[in-house]
């Protein structure tokens, strides 16, 4: 067992409910038309979440920076010229994301491939 | 991560997760949380993918990433993904070097087969068939439910295709599923141990009381919820009803 305060709880035992339903107003929702081109599907989230993007995007760098100089080339050559290999329609939808937040398209890909970096 | 399927006492099929995400990638020692799972609870959105006009189905997303993690096709299925942890040289990393060498050319990343799934599979049957037998290039959970009380399972995946399909009936309580990130044969790590305190709080829970309230409130429950919890997701699939609800798990909580 873990120690308290860490320890399981199951918040039933205590006869508490956090469920609210109000609190899923908080996620905005999008529409996404696979009837548009790819390059125009995902302009109005990369839009309104440019700010955030590279707030993720410069804290994965500060990460892996440190330990690795030569990561930010890496990032942006390497995974630049995968993007011209990756299948449509995501090609397009990735560097269109990248030209709406003026984020190098590595920089995309690579938040986009996040899952296969990172399982291990 | 934690995903969750469960029948309540109607037979209706119940589908939820936590998504957690950003283990190692920055510890804040001033807020005491994870760096990238902070930024990332500011990123999650909700989308309707369209079709000639029509909802096609919904998700959640991260803002900028146009893959799927958690898809729901009204009146047919949903699938959510966990992350499975194999040996060294069978995953993502050595899957996109293949994919890169054109040794595995076609085959798919995770969150774009899922997105395939969602975009060209019309039933239950066919997304299970297509998640167990599409070569692509990391292992993963697919936890899947249709709208029936026997429709719902774990696919395990590597590679090639499914290791396991473990169905819900299969299960010692068959009225749920709840998946970590182990293999359901597989006794989890003692130090990141979700499942036992999850199936515990599912049990206490009670099949009569299965709905988006009682499901949040055990996907609320430590350490389910822990410091890398960025949202929990609940979902209908007979109704359509998708709601997601931001996470985060203050104070003296377990990091993982």
């Amino acid at each position: 067992d873990l120690p308290a305060p860490y320890s399981d709880h199951c918040i039933l035992d205590d006869g508490t409910n956090l469920y609210d339903p109000k609190n899923a107003d908080a996620v905005p929702w999008y529409n996404v038309d696979l009837d548009k081109p790819p390059k125009e599907r995902w302009v109005q989230i990369a839009t309104d979440y440019k700010d955030h993007i590279h707030e993720l995007i410069e804290t994965l760098k500060g990460l892996i920076l440190p330990s690795h100089p030569d990561a930010l080339s890496l990032i942006d050559d390497f995974f630049g010229e995968m993007n011209l290999k990756i299948a449509q329609p995501y090609q397009d939808e990735i560097a269109s994301i990248a030209e709406a937040t003026d984020i190098p398209v590595g920089e995309i890909v690579m938040y986009n491939i996040f899952y296969e970096i990172f399982t291990v | 991560c934690t995903s969750v399927i469960a029948v309540d006492d109607r037979g209706k099929v119940w589908h939820a997760r936590n998504l957690d995400f950003g283990l190692f990638l920055g510890w804040d020692p001033k807020v005491h949380d994870w760096m990238i799972s902070a930024v990332l609870r500011k990123m999650v959105v909700n989308i309707n993918w369209y079709r000639d006009g029509k909802i096609l189905y919904k998700s959640n997303n991260f803002a900028g990433f146009v893959g799927i993690y958690n898809g729901m096709k009204q009146g047919e299925f949903t699938v959510t993904a966990n992350e499975r942890f194999v040996e060294k040289d069978q995953g993502g990393r050595t899957g996109i070097m293949k994919w890169l060498s054109g040794e595995m050319a076609d085959a798919k990343w995770m969150t774009w087969l899922t997105r395939e799934t969602m975009e060209n599979c019309n039933s239950y049957e066919e997304a299970k068939e297509h998640l167990s037998n599409t070569e692509m290039l990391s292992p993963v959970y697919y936890i899947l439910s249709g709208t029936k009380p026997d429709q719902a399972c774990i696919i395990t995946r590597s590679w090639e295709k499914a290791d396991s399909v473990t169905e819900i009936t299969s299960r010692k309580d068959p009225w749920f599923i709840l998946q970590t990130n182990y293999d359901p044969d597989v006794e989890p790590l003692y130090l990141d141990d979700r499942q036992t305190p999850g199936d515990n709080c599912m049990r206490k829970l009670g099949r009569r009381n299965v709905g988006f309230q009682g499901i949040y409130n055990v996907l609320s429950s430590r350490t389910n919820l822990n410091k890398l919890t960025t949202y929990t997701v609940l979902i209908q699939t007979d109704t359509g009803a998708f709601e997601t609800h931001l996470q985060s798990c203050p104070g003296d909580c377990w990091p993982f």
